[in-house]
């Protein structure tokens, strides 16, 4: 969940 | 996603804006680096790759195509457009971009979340973003005077970096477990890369005078 959490920012 | 992440996003978005009005109003890009332009449009390409597998929200597409269509038009003008191209300082915008290309990608693929391509590209962008603005800030130091309009894209790019530290230490806060290293180290470097022009910015605004570097 880490990752997605830092893609959701641009 | 909070008040802080949006209204950076929105400096963002702002400061391209400024930018692009200020190339097609004056058709001049005197002060623009184009290496700093290139660089940015490099960051959004490998870390917007996720547009092909995944996807978040709409806001987080549409804005994402945004920005890697700006990257390209301001490009455009400053490589192809008649009369900008000829207003480009290509003998001061000297900075050699592989310098800061070949360190971040080293540093990609030695410090990441996980050994993939898209991964490594994704944290190859978050470094280089960092420090995208160097040959900008290398640029307006050697031409001095800095004009209005680009003095203010960069103040609100600084902006914009600044509204997602805080972003950061309000999802700190409010999102249990949540944590994100590598983005928030490469953040700050890149917000504390800002710190000298807003020095200079504020105290030329407060003086009502216009922006001028020390040689």
């Amino acid at each position: 969940e880490e990752a997605e959490d830092e893609h959701d920012e641009l | 996603m909070n008040i802080f992440r949006l209204a950076g996003d929105m400096t963002h978005l702002l400061s391209i804006i400024v930018l692009l009005l200020k190339i097609q109003a004056t058709k001049s890009c005197a002060g623009v680096s184009l290496k700093t332009q290139e660089l940015y449009a490099v960051v959004f390409v490998t870390r917007y790759l996720d547009l092909f597998y995944s996807f978040i929200s709409l806001y987080n597409t549409v804005m994402k195509i945004i920005f890697l269509l700006t990257a390209f038009t301001i490009i455009w003008y400053m490589r192809k457009h008649k009369v900008v191209c000829q207003t480009y300082d290509k003998e001061q915008d000297t900075f050699r971009v592989l310098f800061l290309i070949v360190p971040c990608f080293v540093l990609a693929l030695l410090v990441n979340h996980e050994m993939s391509v898209t991964e490594v590209l994704w944290t190859f962008s978050i470094y280089l973003e960092a420090v995208a603005i160097l040959p900008q800030l290398v640029l307006l130091q050697r031409t001095k005077n800095v004009d209005n309009l680009t003095g203010n894209y960069i103040f609100m790019l600084g902006s914009y970096r600044a509204l997602y530290l805080v972003n950061w230490v309000y999802r700190y806060f409010t999102e249990l477990g949540y944590r994100q290293w590598i983005v928030w180290v490469s953040g700050t470097v890149q917000t504390c890369v800002y710190l000298d022009f807003f020095y200079y910015y504020v105290q030329a605004w407060r003086n009502n005078e216009r922006m001028k570097l020390p040689g």
